[in-house]
This record gives C-alpha cells, structure tokens and sequence, in this order.
C-alpha cells in the first residue's frame, strides 16, 4: 500500500480545493516559512493520525478550517481525503484505490461542529478506519510520523519522559 | 509489562547502534537505563561518541551531534515495527552537510521497501529525494502546490569545509 | 517593582512592533499580558501575524515564523540596554532565504554600532557579515581556527522559491 | 571597546593554546557539527558569563578542561584570555588593552579544583571582573548573548516562563 493522492478542501491555508498527487519512493516537500508545508503534513495526520486537534497544533477542531486568509471569507467546513493504491490488499477491502475521508463542518449543535468519516465515500467511523490502517500496518501513534520539533523534544526531554517513549510503543 | 518492556529496549539499542555507526562513519552509540533492575523507576539516556571522541551523554554534546543521536534513536525504533509509510519534517535542520548527506542516502535505500516524505529546506537532501513538491503562497494567505518547482531557486547547498589556507 | 517591569513592557512591545515589521516585510506584532493589572500573576505571550495573514498567537504560526518572532522579541530586548559587544549561535536556523536574508541585513546595519559575532552554517547570511572564522576538527578530536576559509566550501545558499511551472 | 583576540588553552576541544584574532562590525564563525563553534562562544561566556558551570554545558567547571580528545592526555588545566581595545576608555582602566583572563586548575581542595581570575596579568577577582565589565556595558546574563536553542525555547516554554524573562531583565 502505499498514498497516491491527497486531497484537501478548506483545510488549513489550502482554500478552496487542492490536489496534491504522490508517487512511490522518496518525495520531497519544499517551500519558504508558512507557505504551508506541515499543514500538508497535518492533513495527513488528520485522517491518519490521534483525532485530536492538539497534535494538529490546533485548538479546536475547527481551527483546522481554512479562515479566509488575508482578505477572503471563512470556510465552513473543512475536508480531506487520502487515496491509497491497494492493489496488493494489505487494507482488507477489496479495491484497487482506498480513498480514506474526514470532514468536519461547522453546526448548530453544542460542540459547534459535527467530524465524520467515509470510506470510498460511504459513511465509516474512526473504529472502521483505526482498524484497516492498523491491518495495513499504518501506525498514526508510532515514531513513523516525525512532526516539526520532535527531534529538539527527545533531546531537550528529561530521561523520564525519553523512557515513557519505550513505554508508550511497547 | 517488564518483558515487553526490555525486549523493546534491547532490539531499540541494537538497532541505535548499528544506525547510528552508519550515521556517524564508525562512532558509538548506545541507550542507559537509570535503573535497570527496575525500568519504571528511572529514566532513559541516549549516550554517543561521535568518531574520534570520547563517549559521552546526550547533553554534552554540539547541537548537531544531539539531533544525529537523536534522529538515529527515532529510526531505530521505526525498525522495531516498520510500516509502508512515513513523514519527516525538517530532521536535517541542525545538520552540516556530511551528515545530512548521509542521513538522506540512508532513507533513500530505505525508501526502496517504504514511502517516504519529507519537508526539508536542504539542496543536499534533494540529491537524494526521487520526487519534489513545491508549495507557495500568494499574498492571499492561501497555499498553492507547485509540481515541478525550479530547485534551484529554492534551498541550499553544504559541502563539508575543506582547510583551504 | 511593577512601575520597572510595566516600563519594560511597554519599551519592548514599542521596539518589537517596529523590528517585527522590518524582519517580516509588513506584518505585525505585539506582546500580550495574560493579567496587565497584575502582570506578576500572569503569563506574557507574543502575538504576530506575518504580512497577508491574520493575527495568532506564537503558537499556531510555522516553525520558521515563530523563529522570525522570537528573534524579534530577543532583539527587542536588546535595544532597550544597548551593549558594545553581542554573539549570536545560529539564531537563523529555522529560517528561508528571505527571512535569513532580512535578519542579517539589519545586523549588518547594527555591527556599525556594535560588535557582532555570529555562528552560522548559512551562505545567505555570510553575505552580509564582514569577516570570517572557520573551525575544523581533526581526526584527534582537536579544534582548530583557519583564518581565511573558502566559503564555497562550505554553507547554503536559499533563495525564494519561484512558480516556475 | 570591542573584543580584539581570545587566547584558549585547553578549553574545551582547544587543545594546547589557540589564538583567535576578532575585528570590529560582522564576524561569522563556520565550520561542521562538533567542530568547536559553539565552545568558542563558551570560551568568551566562561570570561563574560554566569560563573556557573550549567551555562557552559557543564556538569562541573573541569568538564570544561580539555579531555584529551581521541588518543591524546587530558590536561590538568585551562585558561581563556579575552583582549578588549579600551582606547575608549570604556572600561575604567588606564590600558588601550585589557586583558582578562580566567584560570581552572585541577587541585587537591575538596573542590577538586581553583578557580582564578587576572586583569592584565594580575590577579583580581570575579567582583572586580563585574564591575569593569558592568561599566563598559558588556551584560553577561542580559539577552545580548544568544545561545544556540535559546530562540526554540522562547518559542516552547509557557507564558509564565516567558513573562520571567522580562522580571529579570527589569
Ligand atoms: N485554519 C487556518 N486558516 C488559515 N491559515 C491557517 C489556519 N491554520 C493555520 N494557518 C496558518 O498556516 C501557517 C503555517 O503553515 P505551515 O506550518 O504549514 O508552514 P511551513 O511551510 O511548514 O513553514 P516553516 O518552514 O516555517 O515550518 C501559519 O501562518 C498559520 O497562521
Ligand atoms: N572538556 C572537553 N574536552 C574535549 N572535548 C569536549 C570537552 N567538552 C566538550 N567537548 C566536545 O565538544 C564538542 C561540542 O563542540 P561544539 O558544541 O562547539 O560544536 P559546534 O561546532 O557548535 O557544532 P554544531 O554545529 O553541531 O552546533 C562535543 O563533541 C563535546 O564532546
Ligand atoms: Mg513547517
Ligand atoms: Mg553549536
């Protein structure tokens, strides 16, 4: 398995719809401070990874919704999907693209936003998607997503924490 | 809980040492437990001697020797599960040239059995990447992709210094 | 005591919204107590916003704009007790060219008034700097100063990325 | 005043004595990782700075005595000089060039070691060292001296933290 595309609408500095196609191998993301290189990172952590907004160096959820820029208006809503070549069926579904996606838009309801899930566009849940990544071996949790800053975290850390590290992966 | 624990510990400080020998041409590495009878009760270092030097802890070394040992800690417990698929954001920040060289051609062969992707500003780590993105932004605040960006007009070059009198 | 700290403040919020605007071609920034009545109960927190985006707090920018701010506010601090003599250990690292290229122009502009040493592994910076030191380590583990090294040799170059599609 | 040449002797990786010639307005220091860059900047510190150990990545004020690298002997002792032009009289003394020197030797004290201090070849003490340098206007603990990973942890510590910066500075 491996991911071919991602798509993000309205999230983060990525208004409007934006497409970002991914070949195999080694691919390099570049680009001047705040064009919006870990916010391509985040989107990713946002359908892959922990659910919560903190590890998206957000707030709330919402936060993570594109808010207009410099001139332009808001967004509502925000949405990313994932598309993942299976051809070798390591995520148990049998298509040849996975398209794993996440959406969160803006609500009357109390959280003031409703996040759901789709697999190939029909409605999953975090469960169904933690379970086909885990079956893939994708782990959002593991050190296989190394975020702005880890390095300079595990070296300025205490020896208690930097062995919470072992505790956490076994 | 304990069995877990030290088998992770011990295929992690392999794999540190081995990883961090490439990393470093020919330095040692290696973890210390605080208490090693009982682990929970301490903590973990990270202990490396850079090729030519004596052993030392994690704290007393430069700012670029530390992120090496450090970035060679996180690849070596990558290995104890490996997974098809990874990101990278600026790991080579603190680097020179010799070493963010090496640490890109090391993901480049181990970008033959996984993919990797990687943020970085380094013309030295582009050598190694097979595929480059671009992303821009236009005075609107809105991200924009660039496929095929001219590198060259974008990151820069490290050599390692040659004593040139 | 509160009558110093308050002078403080507002010294450093005045010199922090002017060298802000410099470093960052436009944008702005400002300092924030989290209690101004009683500030010694309270937090201090830095909110920029970069030119073409709205304000945040240093928390929600990017790696390489929150550097640009902490610069600023480090510097800031500076004016407000000017010294003959300062030293820099590589401020510009989280930096693109643009903004390496900003910063070191203004201290070039400063090292008229005052001495300026700075470690850096930058070309874009050695551009502005009037003299410089290289270090090398042999293969003992010894230090040594060359006087003239070849930059060539040495550091990058970052310039803006261009949309050349 | 400005800083005309610092004298090492077994500081750090500076083995043996090495002399450092500085001029006035913009100087870089280049060179890999490890290679000594930043124990140059110790080496002005352990004159200038904090007296303490910890602001010279050290547990004890003898970690700062060359180790004797790879193969060779450690040294019982450093030194560092730092030559200041004073043509400007800046600092009240009647000399175009003060030299201040800072000397740790290792002895049998129960410290283990003494540490002294000498203003053109005499001796004087770290008061005396304040308050010449206190004159000039040469703050050792103000922000004019900028370690390296002091700009990420301003950027990471809390605003508490943060706001402590400016108790001490007023
Ligand atoms: N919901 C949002 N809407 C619009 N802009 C946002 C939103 N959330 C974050 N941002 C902006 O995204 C920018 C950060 O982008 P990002 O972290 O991707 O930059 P980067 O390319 O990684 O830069 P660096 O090289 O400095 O790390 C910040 O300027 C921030 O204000
Ligand atoms: N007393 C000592 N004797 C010998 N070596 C020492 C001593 N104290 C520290 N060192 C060594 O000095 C080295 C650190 O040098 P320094 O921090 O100046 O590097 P640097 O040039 O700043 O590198 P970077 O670019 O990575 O920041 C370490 O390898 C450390 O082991
Ligand atoms: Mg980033
Ligand atoms: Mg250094």
């Amino acid at each position: 398995v491996h991911l071919k595309e991602i798509e993000l609408e309205n999230f983060k500095t990525f208004g409007g719809k934006t497409r970002v196609p991914f070949s195999q191998g080694y691919t390099a993301i570049i680009g001047p401070n705040g064009s919006g290189k870990s916010n391509i990172l985040d989107a990713i952590l946002f359908v892959l990874g922990p659910k919560s907004s903190k590890s998206l160096r957000a707030e709330n959820l919402t936060d993570l919704i594109f808010n207009g820029g410099a001139k332009g208006k808001a967004a509502s809503y925000c949405k990313v999907s994932l598309l993942f070549d299976n051809k070798d069926r390591s995520m148990p579904l049998d298509h040849d693209v996975v398209r794993l996606t996440r959406h969160v838009k803006l609500s009357g309801s109390s959280a003031g936003y409703s996040s759901s899930f789709y697999i190939n566009g029909e409605k999953s849940s975090l469960k169904e998607f933690d379970s086909v990544l885990t079956s893939a071996g994708i782990l959002s949790d593991g050190y296989n997503m190394v975020r702005q800053g880890l390095i300079t975290s595990i070296i300025e850390t205490g020896p208690i924490e930097r062995r919470r590290i072992l505790d956490r992966v076994s | 809980k304990k069995e877990l624990f030290m088998k992770l510990y011990r295929d992690v400080n392999e794999n540190l040492s081995e990883i961090y020998r490439i990393f470093s041409r020919g330095g040692k590495a290696s973890l210390e437990l605080e208490n090693p009878e009982n682990p929970f009760e301490g903590g973990l270092d990270i202990k490396a001697s850079p090729s030519g030097k004596k052993v030392r802890l994690l704290k007393s070394l430069s700012g670029g020797e530390k992120s090496l040992a450090a970035l060679a800690f996180i690849f070596a417990l990558q290995q104890t599960n490996p997974s098809p698929f990874y990101i990278l954001d600026e790991v080579d920040m603190f680097l020179d040239a010799d070493n963010a060289g090496v640490v890109s051609r090391i993901i480049r062969e181990n970008s033959q059995k996984a993919q990797f992707i990687q943020v970085t500003l380094r013309k030295v780590t582009l050598k190694q990447t097979e595929h480059i993105i671009g992303v821009m932004m236009q005075n609107s605040g809105v991200s924009e992709v660039v496929m095929k960006p001219n590198i060259d007009d974008f990151v820069e070059e490290n050599r390692p210094m040659e004593v040139k009198t």
